[in-house]
């Protein structure tokens, strides 16, 4: 990405990069992320991106393939009908397979999707972001309407990209969509491979800890796999999170410090403020707008929309006679990609528009077909009041990039807490990370002919936390997946939406917290755990797993209770009366240390922590218990959120904390 | 007659997959010095657990004479995917090797 990683402080003098040899490391010295695989569920790849070259100035600056990795590429491609092209990969990006058995093989894709390519290679562009923002090259040269954006990097840069194509476009590249038995087919691959770390940015279950992707990770995680997914899109409405398994880190989506501002001024002087990349100016022009501009026969809705005819049955919403020259305020419009309103403005002579919100919806910096200022949905009534006056003019400022803008906040898009799954004994998201407005490759097909383009979406936030799982592998090469989700756990920041950190609401929002990737490299503790965990936690939640393994794992002393899963984070569905958790910590510093335990929040909640000091050795565990006691003023039935804190005078270890409380 | 249509199932088995498989005479070892996946599918033991799965899996599918499989999962997930008629999943889930049954979904980009 173009930013994010100076946001993350990975380019800092003491940040993961440097302390891993640099982005590109040296001639015999490792870099950032230096051959460890990540595997990348997703769309395809665009294999031509700089981003995935495994040359500098011609040189080949990637040897080989990584020891143990064994992926091998798909058989080379057909273009057209009888020639073949070239084999997809390098030692960059060493695998591009595909899965297509759901839509019935490549008989089946052809015929339903006419315009996909049979073939690892990607068309919607989707997988080629997610790819380039884990795991791409560092400093590739950003063209095309991007270029002032300069240049992009991976988050592990030095990372190997191994792509499983299981999703399929559509033809305008808003969306592309796969099923189940594809994706597990990809996953299976990519353990068989023997990929490092899994990015699924691909929506997932809500309610099911063992469907048939979630049961398919919990082995992936277990096999030493790191697997990054996305919390999904379906903010800001409550308990819409997605992927429950414990056993993966589920990231949200915030904002980053990159600014990319831009104004609208009407004919009265009034200014609105928005987001915008519009390069120049326009105007002042007349304004219109989509309902009044619309052609004979089309609907209000679809001409206030600005429908191109993609969009509405193959007739174009706006008259070309009423639009052109003339700058025209659209509303963003259901499901239709938001690109395709500006390139409805355009192709009906239109030059500018005002694209505002019909909800609530986040403000998206995106490339326009015409200049266009995007802005919130309260703007609506004053603009649209005055376009209908006679007269009515506007102008459209040029757009300001910059970064140090305050961030990060919740992406107004990102699915939240709580986990419908679990009951509230499980806290999902785990963490929050960059997601909104990210620039990365992308594939031309399915992206107006671009190479770069900006995305938002946890499909962005989760391969900035598989590349920080790549470049914590790196570093660590002892840890195990639950020691990296932990690390990045623990030493989340928290966003700036403006509750406190004991608010359940902000806690549903960023989990954990936001990353912060140079404290992560040293959290001090860690919080484990693994199949046996798994199992009795799976055993205390769902009926869905064997007696005979409940009833051994219960027999050996283990408690089945899935608030005492031995996470980096604690929640109690209802807690009725008492209620203790235990949890098991090991100190991966190379020192010995005493930690204190402090406890924020959980009003009318009696919280003991016992003990309330540990003393850890360098890789030996420690066991704590924390018992929560509904009181007289506890408030009920709501959920109550804190936070637990160990410290030990350089590291704090912070855990966040949701229950609900009955009496 | 519609609910009868044949539909993509996902058919989990109960023996563990490949990658949580510690059994056997030789047991399966780490091949690679940090993450990844602990097996190597050329190696003869993994070859001859995923065999043996995979055997598993035909006999199960064999038994309700359900339509041919579009994969077979072993290394992360013990199963198959195949085409069955609501009928042919019920009678597959109440085998005892069969943990689940699902519905083939649609999942899209995030």
């Amino acid at each position: 990405t173009s930013s994010t990683e100076g946001f993350l402080g990975l380019d800092d003098e003491d940040g993961l990069w440097a302390q891993l040899g640099g982005p590109t490391g040296g001639k015999k010295t490792p870099g950032a992320g230096e051959d460890i695989v990540i595997g990348v569920i997703d769309s395809g790849i665009w294999p031509e991106v700089a981003s995935f070259s495994d040359r500098s100035d011609k040189k080949l600056v990637y040897q080989g393939k990584p020891q143990g990795f064994r992926g091998t590429c798909a058989s080379a491609e057909k273009v057209g009908d009888d020639s073949w092209d070239a084999n997809l990969c390098n030692n960059k990006l060493v695998t591009a397979q595909y899965f297509n058995a759901a839509w019935g093989g490549d008989e089946g894709v052809a015929q339903q999707l006419p315009w996909e390519f049979l073939s690892p290679r990607d068309y919607n562009g989707h997988g080629t972001h997610t790819a380039s923002t884990a795991g791409g090259n560092h400093g590739v040269d950003v063209t095309g309407p991007a270029a002032p954006f300069g240049e992009i990097s991976g988050i592990a840069p030095r990372a190997r990209i191994a792509a499983y194509k299981a999703l399929w476009s559509v033809e305008d590249g808003s969306t592309a969509t796969g099923y189940t038995s594809d994706m597990v087919a990809a996953i299976d691959k990519a353990v068989a491979d023997g990929v490092d770390v899994i990015n699924y940015s691909v929506s997932g279950s809500s309610t099911d800890f063992l469907e048939p992707t979630e049961a398919a990770f919990l082995n992936a995680a277990a096999a030493g796999i790191f697997i990054a997914a996305s919390a999904g899109n379906s903010g800001p409405d409550a308990a819409t999170v997605a992927h429950p398994g414990p056993w993966l880190t589920t990231v949200a989506a915030g904002t980053h410090d990159r600014t990319t501002t831009g104004a609208v001024v009407l004919g009265n002087g009034a200014r609105f403020e928005g987001v915008s990349l519009s390069s120049a100016a326009v105007g002042p022009a007349p304004v219109i707008t989509g309902a009044a501009a619309r052609l004979s026969g089309v609907s209000i809705g679809a001409g206030a929309r600005c429908y191109p005819a993609s969009d509405n049955n193959g007739k174009p919403a706006l008259d070309p006679a009423k639009v052109a020259g003339k700058i025209v305020l659209c509303e963003r419009g259901g499901d239709i990609a938001r690109v395709n309103s500006s390139r409805a403005v355009a192709e009906a002579g239109g030059v500018g528009m005002i694209f505002v919100n019909a909800f609530g919806n986040s403000l998206n910096a995106d490339f326009h077909s015409v200049p266009t200022v995007h802005l919130q949905d309260t703007e609506w009534s004053a603009i649209s009041a005055y376009a209908a006056t006679a007269g009515a003019t506007a102008t459209i400022e040029k757009a300001v990039i910059a970064n140090g803008g305050t961030a990060p906040f919740t992406a107004e898009f990102s699915s939240r807490g709580p986990l419908v799954a679990g009951n509230g004994d499980v806290l999902k998201p785990d963490v929050i990370a960059p997601g909104q407005d990210i620039l990365a490759a992308v594939a031309p097909p399915g992206q107006g002919g671009m190479d770069f383009n900006l995305m938002s979406g946890t499909s962005m936030s989760a391969p900035h936390v598989a590349g920080l799982a790549a470049l914590l592998q790196d570093l660590h090469p002892d840890w195990s997946p639950m020691a990296i989700k932990s690390a990045l756990m623990t030493t989340g920041s928290d966003v700036l939406d403006g509750e406190a950190n004991t608010d359940p609401n902000l806690i549903f929002k960023q989990g954990a917290g936001h990353v912060q990737p140079t404290s992560a490299a040293d959290p001090g503790l860690v919080y484990e755990s693994g199949v046996d965990d798994w199992t009795a936690f799976l055993c205390g939640s769902t009926r869905s797993v064997s007696g005979t393994a409940c009833d051994d794992l219960e027999a050996g002393g283990r408690s089945l209770d899935p608030s005492d899963l031995n996470t980096p984070s604690i929640g109690i569905g209802l807690l009725d009366g008492t209620q203790t958790v235990t949890r098991t910590v090991t100190n991966v510093d190379d020192e010995a240390a005493t930690y204190s335990a402090t406890v924020s929040g959980l009003a009318g909640v009696g919280v003991t922590v016992e003990p309330s000091t540990l003393t850890v050795a360098p890789g030996e565990t420690a066991s704590y218990s924390v018992t929560f006691a509904v009181g007289e003023e506890t408030q009920l039935f709501d959920y109550l959120a804190g936070q637990l804190s160990w410290t030990d005078g350089t590291h704090t270890v912070r855990s966040p904390i949701v229950l609900r409380a009955k009496q | 007659s519609e609910a009868a249509q044949p539909q993509t199932y996902i058919v989990q088995m109960g023996p563990a997959p490949v990658v949580a498989y510690e059994g056997g005479e030789k047991g399966l070892k780490s091949t690679k010095p940090r993450g990844g996946a602990k097996v190597d599918p050329a190696d003869p033991a993994v070859e001859a657990y995923s065999t043996h799965l995979k055997g598993q899996q035909r006999a199960a599918l064999a038994k309700v004479k359900g339509g041919k499989p579009s994969y077979s999962y072993v290394y992360s997930f013990n199963g198959f995917a195949a085409e069955l008629t609501p009928a042919q999943a019920a009678e597959l889930e109440a085998q005892p090797d069969v943990v689940s049954v699902h519905p083939d979904e649609a999942v899209e980009t995030d």
